[in-house]
């Protein structure tokens, strides 16, 4: 599904560098259950948006179903952005004008889909996340880990193929976070999802496949998880 | 040093109420370290706007020394949160137009503090979060966790006498978060610093002298740990 070639991530500030990534190769197969774990500044969320093509390498060649994603058209990026990967935000990114119904509809929104199902699918998405009674709030008026719910829930709007989270329970109880691991989990094994989820967080590996640590930028070490 | 006599927080949108906190009962003693646990969407961000004096109760009597915030002057308000109190808030709240260290050295500022010496008590206080090497990145040029690292510098700048943290450590690694709850923890006991906690995770009651357990806006449970 996505692949990862020598990929470098270099930022400059005025005369200064800094390398966030440095070399990285990594395959992830499709309906693979991923996680990538390190430290915080270890370069997890700077991979994600790599992976996500909502940006590009500085070196190396980050390519989706063997193609190269600086060589593809706009309209096919905002196809893969809109339609194939479902996007958890580390820091949510919920539009602050709209509520919260309104936040989970927008990706539906984008890909034109009937109003009735964007409204009935947002509500059912709701109900997993246990927000059904926060469907007119706007994000000033939720909680942390209500926003951080509302993001899971929008991620799943456009029923995507692939789900890639960062961080997905950090402002979350253990108890809830526990009920969306296996919500994630669940959709791994009974559809097929590939989820590439990113985190300091050892606990959110139980269901991995496979666990990738990374460390200052490099890939560190790859741990495959035996499961039945 | 607070005490919350009866205290509710009802939100209204529209027609609709809804009450965050529902007649809470809590006393906090100087120099003491107070966890305030429950889950998420329980009440805890609310209730630590109060204990701020950053918003006012509904019902019921919100006290810092003695005194009825809701009568206090402004000016007295003021150097309470300027003086008395570091925040480290849940979403940050960095200033995304400064850079790092001038984000840290802001509360002194607003104290008109000698400016050769706030610079030089910024830089230690990004030297014990590990951030001594991004003092010039913007808040958009640095990773979550870094950014939250950055807010609990900001907390420290003024050396308040208390520190009020909303989930401190949500996006840090457990080594990252642990070497900051034993920073503060050392505060506590060497320079009597009250510490005012609030987070869903149980791993940070690890120092607290009192728990207080608080489910849908209710105190649930106080508990008082033993500790040498
Ligand atoms: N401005 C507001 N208007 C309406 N409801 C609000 C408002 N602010 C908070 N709430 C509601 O009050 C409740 C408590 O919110 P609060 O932010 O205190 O929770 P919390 O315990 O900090 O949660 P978390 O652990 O998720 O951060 C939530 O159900 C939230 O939806
Ligand atoms: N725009 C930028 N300019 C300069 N440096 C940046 C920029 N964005 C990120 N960095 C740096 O790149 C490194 C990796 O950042 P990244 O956000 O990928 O870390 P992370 O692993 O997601 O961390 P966390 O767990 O704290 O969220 C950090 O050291 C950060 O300071
Ligand atoms: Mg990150
Ligand atoms: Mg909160």
């Amino acid at each position: 599904l996505m692949r990862l070639t020598d990929v470098w991530k270099i930022y400059k500030m005025g005369e200064v560098e800094f390398a966030a990534l440095k070399g990285i190769d990594l395959e992830i197969m499709h309906g693979e259950f991923v996680v990538i774990l390190g430290p915080s500044g270890s370069g997890k969320s700077t991979m994600m948006n790599l992976l996500g093509c909502l940006d590009l390498p500085s070196k190396g060649v980050v390519e989706l179903n063997n193609k190269d994603i600086a060589k593809m058209k706009e309209s096919e990026l905002a196809q893969i952005r809109g339609q194939l990967i479902g996007f958890i935000f580390q820091t949510f990114n919920l539009l602050p004008t709209l509520n919260t119904i309104e936040n989970v509809m927008l990706p539906l929104e984008f890909q034109e889909a009937d109003p009735d199902e964007s409204w009935k699918r947002a509500e059912e998405l709701l109900d997993v996340v246990s927000l059904g009674n926060k469907k007119y709030n706007l994000p000033s008026q939720l909680s942390g880990g209500q926003r951080q719910r509302v993001a899971i829930a929008r991620s799943l709007a456009v029923d995507p193929k692939v789900i890639l989270a960062d961080e997905p329970t950090g402002n979350l109880d253990s108890e809830t976070g526990n009920y969306i691991l296996e919500f994630l989990d669940d959709l791994h094994r009974r559809e097929g999802k590939t989820i590439i989820m990113i985190t300091h967080d050892p606990e959110l590996t139980k269901y991995a496949d496979r666990v990738v640590h990374i460390k200052d930028g490099m890939v560190d070490n790859i741990e495959i998880i035996k499961r039945e």
